[in-house]
């Protein structure tokens, strides 16, 4: 039995793309 | 487009560990909506919108992407993406869904529902400051 202890974790915002609008005031 | 996609996958593998704002850990595929909509309150600066898709096409500049156009926010901003048709997208209510979820299922192993015109996407922006 091989445990994985590094498991990597990532942020939960690397999951939802990050949508900037294009337009501007 | 001023948008942005990630291009390392491995955090969309079933099973990878998910660190929300919150700090509690989650399997990705255990995600729910509040998980997203409670991380960007804690989080400060970011604000999660709403981003309803209206129309997928085939990228007509990289191959093999898709074009993903979305109306953003309460300004109904218009904003396109391409994507790889198995990228995955949280969608409310429904949880994650992919252009190819059979791609998705194979590269991933993550299920997805299909993704189409009018679900409304988790996405997040930078909080206006007044």
């Amino acid at each position: 039995n091989v445990e994985p202890r590094s498991v990597p974790v990532f942020p939960w915002h690397s999951l939802v793309p990050f949508l900037a609008p294009t337009q501007s005031d | 487009a001023p948008a942005s996609a990630p291009s390392n996958p491995s955090h969309f593998m079933k099973g990878a560990i998910i660190q929300l704002a919150t700090g509690e850990l989650k399997r990705v595929e255990d995600l729910q909506t509040q998980d997203f909509v409670r991380s960007a309150e804690v989080s400060g600066g970011l604000k999660i919108d709403s981003s309803m898709v209206v129309d997928i096409r085939a990228s007509q500049q990289k191959p093999g992407l898709v074009s993903l156009h979305f109306t953003v926010g309460e300004q109904q901003s218009k904003v396109t993406i391409d994507v790889p048709p198995e990228h995955p997208f949280f969608v409310f209510g429904q949880g994650w869904s992919s252009c190819s979820p059979e791609r998705t299922a194979q590269l991933y192993d993550l299920a997805c529902h299909p993704l189409q015109v009018g679900d409304v996407c988790v996405s997040i922006t930078l909080q206006q400051q007044p």
